[in-house]
């Protein structure tokens, strides 16, 4: 059986907020290392792969493989019933037709109880190569997000390029173009805003900017973003989330001219 | 113009 506990209800919400609109129906795979989720958007152009790890629950036990197959939209109505510092306990039978939420308030006597019907889900699971990223861009979240929201006023994709000089976001759209370009920033007093650019060699792709700002739903998971990037294989935007736990998103590039 | 790829011509399935 699976029984996995979370210090806060909050975690679970924003993970779920920031995916819901990508996929609908997903399995969370759940084993004693943790609960891990992988699925694709309806288009097959993004990835979401998440995984928390057994570490960020306290207590955890999942004695054998379990498969939760889940639909977000009901995740989402019954995590709408916890409190963000809620404790959250899920547990799952180990052939379960439902999975178990229990919220309790951590600073009253309230005890919310629900169960959601678990779905068959068929899903096709895909290998993700180790990449050596030829670029690796380490931002606050909010100034990533807000790049791909500026920019999406003024067009559909954006390129990133990054070269020893910087990262810069261009784009190009009916009513003119724009770009933003940040240069590797250290502040010491505001580690929060620091700008890191790892390059071993130039880098300049195109994506889409729909998916992008998708993404950044993800924002208020954590201060700084990963954007990773190799010439011809899809962007990786990640979020570190505590106990070596993530949030990535892969993104197909858009190619040709 | 350009044109978007799939994810799956990147990641084969396991």
């Amino acid at each position: 059986m699976l029984e996995a506990r979370l210090e806060q209800a909050e975690l679970l919400k924003k993970v779920v907020d920031a995916i819901k609109d990508l996929v609908q129906d997903c399995n969370f795979d759940c084993n004693d290392s943790g609960v891990a989720l992988q699925a694709m958007d309806n288009s097959h152009v993004a990835l979401v792969s998440m995984m928390l790890k057994s570490e960020a629950f306290s207590p955890f036990r999942c004695d054998r493989n379990i498969a939760l197959g889940i639909n977000l939209s009901s995740l989402t109505k019954v995590l709408r019933c916890a409190q963000n510092n809620d404790i959250l306990t899920v547990k799952a039978e180990d052939a379960p037709d439902v999975v178990n939420l229990m919220f309790e308030s951590s600073d009253s006597d309230r005890l919310s109880e629900y169960d959601i019907k678990l779905m068959d889900i068929d899903q096709e699971h895909l290998g993700i190569p180790e990449t050596e990223y030829a670029a690796t861009v380490t931002m606050p979240s909010p100034e990533f997000q807000r790049i791909c929201r500026d920019l999406s006023a003024l067009s559909e994709s954006v390129s990133i390029e990054c070269t020893k000089e910087g990262v810069k976001f261009a784009c190009n759209g009916d009513i003119g173009s724009g770009a933003v370009t940040l240069r590797s920033h250290s502040d010491v007093e505001n580690p929060d805003q620091n700008i890191k650019i790892d390059l071993t060699e130039p880098v300049a792709l195109t994506f889409s900017l729909k998916y992008l700002s998708n993404f950044c739903k993800a924002s208020g998971l954590a201060k700084s973003v990963n954007i990773c990037l190799s010439n011809e294989v899809p962007l990786l935007v990640e979020y570190g989330l505590a106990a070596n736990s993530y949030l990535r998103f892969y993104l197909a590039p858009k190619i040709g001219d | 113009a350009r044109h978007q790829t799939n994810i799956t011509s990147y990641f084969c399935p396991r």
